[in-house]
């Protein structure tokens, strides 16, 4: 069986702005 | 491009694919706010607190073209076109209902690539003013970008004075559109 990691759409918009910005620290 | 295909899909592999999607275009926006005059003038912080807040709502912009109206069908971003019918039996339909009427609204005022772009950046520097370090800044900002777009409209449309109203009721409507659906529920596999 499949493992999923669900999230809300506004966490995961959250964490790929969050990762963004760190990446470009 | 979003891989959402065919009828071999499960309905799982379908439901990955559309969340699959709002990556690339996340990182879009973040792209398109790098390019705005005046946004990387605001602390980090500011600018983090913006995004978090107005992504979802530029998103809702963007996407309006992909959603006819007439044919109640919306295309994804590789170019496959789905009636709402058979989103709907994917359990997306709220969403997809509350972005078919709002996108039916924006077309309905027939902006030209630059406004529309125009419109996105005052959507994101309009967003909800949670944990901004800076509020003048970002109201100098918003102001600017208002009366960017006030100018822009009038200049191309001299004879039409209620665009420009009609397009700010907009940004309330963006907000109920966030408030009401950036809680949905998205799943990504875990390999």
């Amino acid at each position: 069986p499949k493992t999923h990691r669900v999230m809300t759409l506004a966490d995961h918009i959250s964490h790929i702005i969050t990762q963004d910005f760190a990446r470009n620290q | 491009a979003c891989p959402v295909s065919g009828v071999d899909r499960t309905s799982q592999e379908i439901w990955e694919s559309f969340s699959q999607c709002f990556t690339p275009a996340v990182k879009e926006v973040v792209e398109f706010a790098k390019g705005i005059p005046g946004f990387q003038d605001l602390s980090q912080q500011d600018q983090v607190m913006l995004l978090k807040s107005g992504t979802f709502q530029v998103l809702m912009v963007r996407f309006c073209t992909l959603f006819n109206a007439e044919e109640r069908t919306v295309t994804f971003l590789n170019g496959q076109t789905y009636p709402l019918s058979t989103l709907r039996a994917l359990g997306m339909g709220s969403l997809l209902d509350a972005m078919f009427d709002f996108s039916e609204k924006l077309s309905s005022l027939g902006l030209e690539p630059d406004e529309m772009a125009l419109f996105m950046a005052v959507v994101l520097v309009s967003a909800d003013r949670s944990g901004i370090s800076n509020m003048w800044a970002v109201e100098q900002l918003q102001e600017g970008l208002i009366r960017a777009l006030r100018s822009l409209i009038s200049r191309r449309r001299p004879d039409d004075t209620t665009l420009f109203p009609k397009l700010l009721l907009r940004l309330p409507d963006l907000r109920t559109l966030n408030n009401l659906h950036s809680d949905k529920l998205l799943a990504f596999r875990i390999d």
